[in-house]
């Protein structure tokens, strides 16, 4: 299964449960590929040891703008396969408007060929509703959106479900939502109120599992690994297990 | 003075800080106008009570893709007036690439005629380092660029540099970094050593000043209002009040 892990709100935790998820199934002896198609890079600076000597043109830049097969890396989580990103990929957008080609698949052509020899691909996707996540969502079976406490990231639901919906319709008719999930929660009453709220907008979709804020994860990034590496007993690491067993991947 | 608050990092407090300075000098009698950038349009929906009625050409579209005039609206700020954002803004990228004219300008053009009318201009980023940013940055005088703790956090500081730097050298030669400002800092040694790393790396541009991660802020904007309205003792608005000392605006 492809799953994009998405929010146009910046800072909810994409890249978080990207790593998380993927290094997660690697741990249960999946096979899974994780693609960066976020111009920061996040994910490719902590999962590729060597990423500041990888050039352009092995990055998922040669794909999005060269229509070239995706580089695939090898990465120290056992299972673990990645696509990293490069800052470049920022210019897509710009790129994009002139393809005479479905500039929307680029992604999906050459993730096609290879899907096969992966359990599961995950794609983290960055804070915006480009071409970028158009193409992620073109090339995913599933959506699975983040959101974390507050007014901000409530509100960026809407937007995330009508983009979506108009990739289902226009490119990607078997696209549906895995589910919300709910991360950085924590013990104020505004933490529990935007929970209380996402719950009773969306009720059945809203995955149970509840990732905790926990400053473990953000250590586990500063040491360029993933939480189950860092801490596997972390409330986080925990979390994200269950989470694992309730989508059943 | 125009500032533009800026990352590429999501989630690190642009829109809070851009409100809260915005909010902070009306109350101290200045004129302020606070321009929304971000499709988000997060600034856009705390301070406008009427936002969900405003129709495309009411917004930053209608001066971003169309050459149209800044529509400026009163907010229930003292002092403060906000050019609201739109979600057709996240196409710019899209619609900016053809255009025959000055696109990094677009903004500047129709600031640059109405800018006398206020002591101070605030722009809201978004995070991304598109068309959109580089207008802000050419119609800007300086960049306060916004930093929480983290190693993505941190590692977003050397592109912003970047986008500065281009913006300065090809369209706007007076422009300057501001500082950095350091946001949601908590007791946590991860929070401590990103403080600690961002004052070796670029020491006498770190603001003195750090914002506290405080909930009242999450909850201001639940309440559509800003954090002095909403409660000004809050260690987050003490924290915004001694910044406005520190920059002297
Ligand atoms: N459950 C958590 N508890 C505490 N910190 C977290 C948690 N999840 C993520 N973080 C931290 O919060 C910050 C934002 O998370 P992350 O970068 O994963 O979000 P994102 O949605 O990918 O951001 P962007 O929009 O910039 O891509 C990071 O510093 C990360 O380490
Ligand atoms: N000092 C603080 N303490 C606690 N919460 C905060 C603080 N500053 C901001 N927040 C909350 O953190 C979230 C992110 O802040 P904000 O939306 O201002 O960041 P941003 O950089 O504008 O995000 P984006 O990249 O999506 O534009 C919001 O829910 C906001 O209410
Ligand atoms: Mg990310
Ligand atoms: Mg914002």
């Amino acid at each position: 299964m492809t799953i994009s892990v998405a929010s146009q709100k910046g800072g909810v935790g994409k890249t978080t449960t990207s790593i998380t998820l993927a290094a997660g199934l690697g741990r249960q002896g999946k096979r899974v590929l994780l693609i960066d198609i976020d111009s920061q890079a996040n994910s490719s600076k902590v999962l590729l040891a060597d990423y500041p000597q990888i050039s352009k043109d092995n990055t998922i830049f040669a794909t999005i703008l060269e229509r070239k097969p995706l580089p695939v890396h090898p990465t120290a989580i056992p299972g673990v396969d990645l696509v990293p990103s490069h800052i470049l990929l920022s210019n897509t957008d710009i790129e994009l408007t002139t393809a005479k080609d479905h500039r929307e698949a680029r992604l999906k052509a050459q993730l096609d060929p290879i899907a096969g020899q992966y359990d599961h691909v995950i794609i983290d996707c960055p804070p915006t509703l480009s071409w970028l996540t158009i193409n992620a969502f073109t090339a995913s079976d599933k959506v699975l959106v983040v959101v974390s406490p507050g007014y901000f990231e409530l509100d960026s639901i809407n937007q995330i479900n009508k983009t979506l919906h108009e990739v289902k319709e226009y490119f990607n008719p078997s696209l549906e939502l895995l589910g919300y999930l709910f991360t950085m929660s924590d013990s104020t009453i505004n933490s529990r109120t935007s929970l209380q709220i996402l719950r009773q907008s969306y009720t059945s979709q809203v995955f149970n599992t509840i990732i905790p804020r926990n400053t473990d994860i953000r250590d586990a990034h500063f040491n360029k690994t993933d939480i189950f590496n860092y801490n596997p007993h972390a409330l986080s690491a925990k979390a994200y297990q269950s989470l694992l067993e309730e989508i059943r991947l």
